[in-house]
Parts: C-alpha cells; sequence; structure tokens
C-alpha cells in the first residue's frame, strides 16, 4: 500500500530513522541517545503530520509488529522502541550497529 | 476557578496522586515506581476525561508551573514528573515522603 511503501523508502535511504512525536518524552530520549553518539538521525514527527502521522503509525505497525513510538530503525532494519535501543547502546551493541550503516 | 477547586480536592483528599495519560511511558514508569515501593496511587488518567483533561491539565499548570504529566502529588504537596520522583527515590528520600503522607 502506498503509506508503506512510503515507509520502506524512508527507512532505506537513510542510515538512522527514528517516527517520534514531538510531545513523548521516550521519543526525546532516544533521539538524545543517538546524537549522544555522533549519529544525526532522520526523524519523522508523526504527531505534526496530521491524518497522515496516523496512517504512518499504522503502516509502521503493519511492517514491524510495533505501534508505538519511537520507532527506531537502522541501516533499513527495524530495531525497536526507546528501552531497546538503550539496551544495545548498554551491551555496547549499539555504534557497531551505526558504524556497519555508514551512520557515523 | 472550579477546575482548580478539584484538583485541590483531589490532592487533599489522597496520600498520593498521579495525574497521567494512559498511552505514555513516563506515566507507566512513575506509576510502576509507587507500586513497587508499595503504594496504591490514586490515578487521573487525563486523556479519559475528554474535555475535562484539557482543563484539569491547565489548572494543574496554574496551580504547579508544570505543564506535563505526569504530574505527581504526595501529602498534598508538587512533587513533579517521572524524572523528579525517580531521582527522590535514587536519593532514598521518596520513601520516607510516602511514609510521612500516610501512604504507606
Ligand atoms: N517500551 C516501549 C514503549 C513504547 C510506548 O508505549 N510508547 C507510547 C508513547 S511513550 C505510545 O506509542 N503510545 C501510543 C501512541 O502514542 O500512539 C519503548 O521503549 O519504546
Ligand atoms: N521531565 C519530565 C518530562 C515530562 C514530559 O515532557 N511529559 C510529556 C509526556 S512524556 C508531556 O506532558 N507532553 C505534553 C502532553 O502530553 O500534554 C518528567 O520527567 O515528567
Ligand atoms: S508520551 Fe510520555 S513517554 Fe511517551
Amino acid at each position: 500500500q502506498g503509506t508503506e511503501d512510503t515507509v520502506k523508502k524512508t527507512v532505506g535511504g537513510h542510515p538512522v530513522v527514528v517516527y517520534s512525536k514531538t510531545w513523548c518524552s521516550f521519543s526525546s530520549e532516544v533521539k538524545y541517545l543517538l546524537k549522544s553518539v555522533g549519529v544525526e538521525p532522520f526523524v519523522v514527527e508523526l504527531d505534526q503530520l496530521g491524518p497522515q502521522g496516523q496512517d504512518l503509525q499504522k503502516a509502521l505497525e503493519k511492517l514491524t509488529g510495533q505501534s508505538t513510538v519511537p520507532n527506531v530503525f537502522i541501516g533499513g532494519k527495524h530495531i525497536g522502541g526507546c528501552t531497546d535501543t538503550v539496551k544495545l547502546h548498554q551491551e555496547g551493541t549499539l555504534e557497531p550497529l551505526l558504524v556497519e550503516a555508514g551512520a557515523k
């Protein structure tokens, strides 16, 4: 469907993509974490896109099984949410993923 | 104003009150923290109250200066948000406050 294609193009076209909401502290946390390791994510603020934001969130759920924000992709691969990304960082595997994706 | 009185009655009438939103992970985190130290907070889910939820959130901002959720009160006193409450717990001062308020 059109919106799913949009998502695939986006996550394929940027090393790091975060689907986010501007008012959400978990979204802020993951964006801040990525910047703190020297990466500038491509951010899609779903709450600022009107009805298209809801379509994107539904498409993301179809594609990844995840209905929540933040929704993080690295190198086109679905990583998960805030907790998942923080866990990878605590395990030391986040930065290697980012290097491999050409994000840093 | 009427809504500010409602807030004052609520926070005066329960040892622990959390103004929350059901979809918000920071709200979930603070509710879970309080339960983990043996306290059952009185929870007001602002997103489930329709327009009254927005009135309450505005009243809380007038009364506390805090426009965000979660908004935590212990013993009728404004404590802050999720980060503030977690910090008190890390400093060891959360549980004494709860005991003093008669919450546990
Ligand atoms: N454990 C997940 C929690 C994700 C979550 O519950 N996100 C909330 C916002 S904090 C959400 O998407 N709620 C529904 C919505 O905003 O549409 C994570 O770490 O990302
Ligand atoms: N540092 C604050 C952050 C509070 C915050 O930014 N809350 C967000 C939700 S996570 C909020 O209220 N956004 C505006 C809204 O939902 O009306 C805390 O720890 O509670
Ligand atoms: S909306 Fe509060 S943490 Fe996401």
